[in-house]
């Protein structure tokens, strides 16, 4: 970096060995709390168009380093109290669409291992995007989520209720949902993935295929596909283990 | 003999130097055998010097500053010590060999925050607490 501390007089000023830098690398890696070491990316043409949640985690950071400089400032909305955040993009995709039988459903899974231990979750939030429906004229909507708890081979999932939201058939943009109920089984049972599952039904109850309604899934432009962000609290400051 | 006028003693300020006031250029920011006294100076760590950018989306790099230079007694102004520094400091004038001199150090540390891909390619935004130096002290 920039004109660093200059070595104490008697201690000769030498460059570090491709080796000791090596080291030094790893051991400020480990200050910063990230992971190993970077692998080279090269994220092929496709990869390199806007993704959803990069582009929140972006707003996000641009928000948390406001904060970082306006110290001691009322914290921005989010992220807030938290001091780390982990987005998650969806690994499965499964819909019972039109042409199976009622209710119709969209589940997302996704892969947790990758939460780190002794980080408490503060606030978790499912993210998908919304078109406008030309099907359903501008009927009320209501979509549910549920945790799949357990799927059973013989009948219908364990769910856990999780959040309910009220929208336009003819509203466009990203909806928001509440999972942060289901954090509590994360840290229990981390090497399993989280599936949710999504309905739609009109005011009248009945269940609406959720594509037609409008939500987008894996097959969206990658700027407008579903993501999960999760916000923690680090347990009191980590107290680095001697090497 | 006329007495000479009492001149009024300058008022006494009773600001404490503010711990995070910074020497200006017009400070003297040398102690009295010439050597810098205890302040904050420029440190920037880059991600990119580092190699990491392939890794790191953002930032590119941050300030974190570090503290350096003599804490002297008299404390200088500009200096923001603990009671006990400056007792420390007193000690060592009378028994240099036996007790050291305060140290120069950070007095208030703040957060950085690093946005970044972990090995599943999931994104990342951590916050980094006592990353940067923002004032400097004895202590």
């Amino acid at each position: 970096g920039g004109p660093g501390p200059r070595p104490p007089a008697g201690c000769p000023a030498r460059r570090l060995g491709p080796r000791e830098r090596r080291d030094m690398q790893r051991e400020i890696l480990a200050v910063l709390g990230l992971p190993g070491r970077p692998r080279p990316r090269a994220p092929p043409a496709a990869a390199r168009l806007p993704a959803s949640a990069p582009l929140f985690m972006l707003g996000l950071y641009r928000a948390m380093a406001r904060d970082d400089h306006e110290d001691g400032g009322p914290p921005a909305r989010r992220p807030g109290r938290a001091d780390l955040v982990m987005s998650f993009v969806n690994v499965v995709e499964r819909d019972r669409t039109l042409g199976h039988q009622e209710p119709h459903w969209k589940e997302f899974h996704f892969d947790l291992t990758q939460i780190p231990e002794g980080e408490a979750v503060t606030a978790a939030e499912f993210q998908i995007y919304k078109l406008a429906s030309t099907h359903l004229l501008n009927r009320t909507l209501h979509v549910s989520t549920f945790e799949v708890v357990r799927e059973q081979s013989n009948r219908e999932s364990d769910l856990f209720f999780l959040d309910l939201q009220t929208l336009r058939a003819g509203d466009e943009g990203w909806l928001v949902l509440d999972v942060t109920a289901a954090s509590g089984r994360w840290l229990l049972g981390r090497n399993k993935d989280l599936g949710l599952r999504l309905y739609v039904e009109t005011e009248d109850g009945r269940s609406v295929d959720p594509g037609l309604a409008g939500l987008l899934g894996r097959r969206a432009p990658r700027s407008k596909q579903p993501f999960l962000v999760t916000f923690f609290r680090a347990s009191p400051g980590p107290v680095r283990a001697p090497r | 003999a006329a007495r000479p006028l009492k001149r009024r003693p300058p008022k006494k300020s009773n600001e404490l130097p503010h711990p995070n006031h910074l020497p200006g250029i017009f400070d003297d920011v040398h102690g009295t055998d010439g050597r810098q006294v205890c302040r904050r100076h420029e440190l920037y760590v880059s991600f990119q010097d580092l190699g990491w950018l392939d890794w790191v989306i953002a930032p590119q790099g941050y300030s974190a500053y570090y503290c350096e230079g003599e804490c002297s007694f008299p404390l200088d102004s500009c200096m923001n010590a603990t009671n006990h520094a400056i007792l420390q400091s007193l000690v060592h004038l009378m028994k240099p060999d036996a007790v050291p001199k305060a140290c120069c150090a950070p007095t208030k540390l703040s957060a950085t925050s690093v946005l970044y891909y972990d090995s599943s390619n999931n994104v990342i935004l951590r916050k980094h607490r006592n990353m940067v130096v923002r004032a400097c002290g004895c202590h």
